[in-house]
């Protein structure tokens, strides 16, 4: 084994959220430069995207 | 590294040495704003091949759960944190959960389940396929649309609308869209430290080889010499089909580890090698 190197093993956190939102759009709404705020804390960027008419979806730098 | 975001729902997953565990605190906010209010959280890791390199609050799971507990609110009472162990020193599974409610399955439909597969000592031949040319003139979208044909990726589901990319001068990540259901592939290619992850989420009525197919196909894209399994359903009866997808392809199930979360409802954690290790 390498004594370092990139690490593949992923950390995954999901969160659920529950509340009333008439047009269902919820987290949805959130506007991409807040998100951006989360990633940068998290210490990545979008560099890809695509959404369907249930939910978006990003792959992140790293 | 990949996120999906739902009405309700939110998933971030990332490698290398990210901070995930701080972007709870302002999710938390931001949802708070639209009238969110959270009411489960779960947190899944494997081993770390570099432990030494990660940042606080990842420099152990012991200091990542009381990152998690300090930043989560208080009603979220129900909570549980395990490392479910493999025969495998260097494959153990990490979990942490917690939710405003102790029944099972009230966050998540019954019928549901997601599958995290971690893959190491990736094949050779295989990982190389990860590697782009150099000065290939290609933007990172364009190199990883050839690499998802290349390996066969783009066949694992066949009717997903995929999102992919290709780092330079190695690396991949794909997410996959499928109605509601998502999937995603990373892989980081190089000799010593190879790894692919996978991931899906599935339904137990749908049609019984669906999963078994599925595993199957992203297996073989990768041929690792290990790789873990973990299960998260109300159910059992799903894992049982993961050592008959494998198996006949050459690999053996060498552990299998079930505990019970609140809310979630099972973790079944199975670890696989080759024949021949």
């Amino acid at each position: 084994m390498a004594v370092s190197g990139f690490e593949g093993f992923e950390k995954r956190l999901e969160l659920q959220f529950s509340g009333d939102d008439p047009a269902g759009l919820g987290l949805r709404q959130l506007e991409f430069e807040s998100l951006e705020k989360v990633l940068h804390a998290v210490q990545c960027t979008v560099v890809s995207a695509v959404g369907n008419q249930y939910f978006d979806s990003y792959v992140l730098s790293e | 590294s990949s996120l999906f975001v739902y009405p309700t729902k939110i998933i971030i997953k990332t490698c290398g040495t990210t901070q995930l565990l701080k972007s709870i605190r302002p999710l938390l906010n931001y949802a708070c704003d639209l009238g969110l209010i959270l009411c489960g959280c779960r947190y899944t890791r494997g081993s770390f091949i570099f432990p030494n390199s990660q940042p606080y609050p990842h420099t152990s799971f012991r200091e990542e759960v009381m990152y998690l507990e300090e930043s989560l609110p208080s009603h979220l009472c129900y909570r549980k944190a395990t490392v479910m162990p493999s025969k495998l020193s260097s494959h153990s599974w990490h979990v942490f959960t917690a939710s405003d409610d102790e029944e099972s399955h009230s966050h998540m439909p019954e019928e549901s389940y997601t599958i995290e597969v971690c893959m190491t000592e990736l094949d050779h031949v295989l990982a190389r396929k990860f590697f782009r040319r150099p000065n290939d003139g290609k933007s990172g979208d364009s190199a990883g649309k050839e690499m998802t044909e290349i390996t066969g990726i783009g066949e694992i589901n066949p009717n997903a609308i995929i999102c992919d990319f290709a780092f330079d001068p190695c690396g991949y990540s794909m997410n996959s869209l499928d109605g509601d259901r998502y999937s995603t592939i990373h892989v980081t290619p190089e000799d010593g430290f190879s790894y692919a992850s996978f991931e899906c989420v599935g339904s137990i009525y749908d049609h019984r080889n669906n999963l078994v197919e599925v595993l199957k196909k992203a297996a073989l894209v990768f041929r690792p010499a290990t790789m873990s399994v973990s299960i998260t359903c109300a159910e059992h009866e799903v894992w049982t089909r993961v050592a008959a997808a494998l198996e006949p392809l050459g690999w053996k199930c060498r552990s299998c580890a079930v505990d019970e979360f609140p809310t979630i409802g099972n973790v079944i954690f199975q670890t696989f090698t080759t024949r021949r290790k």
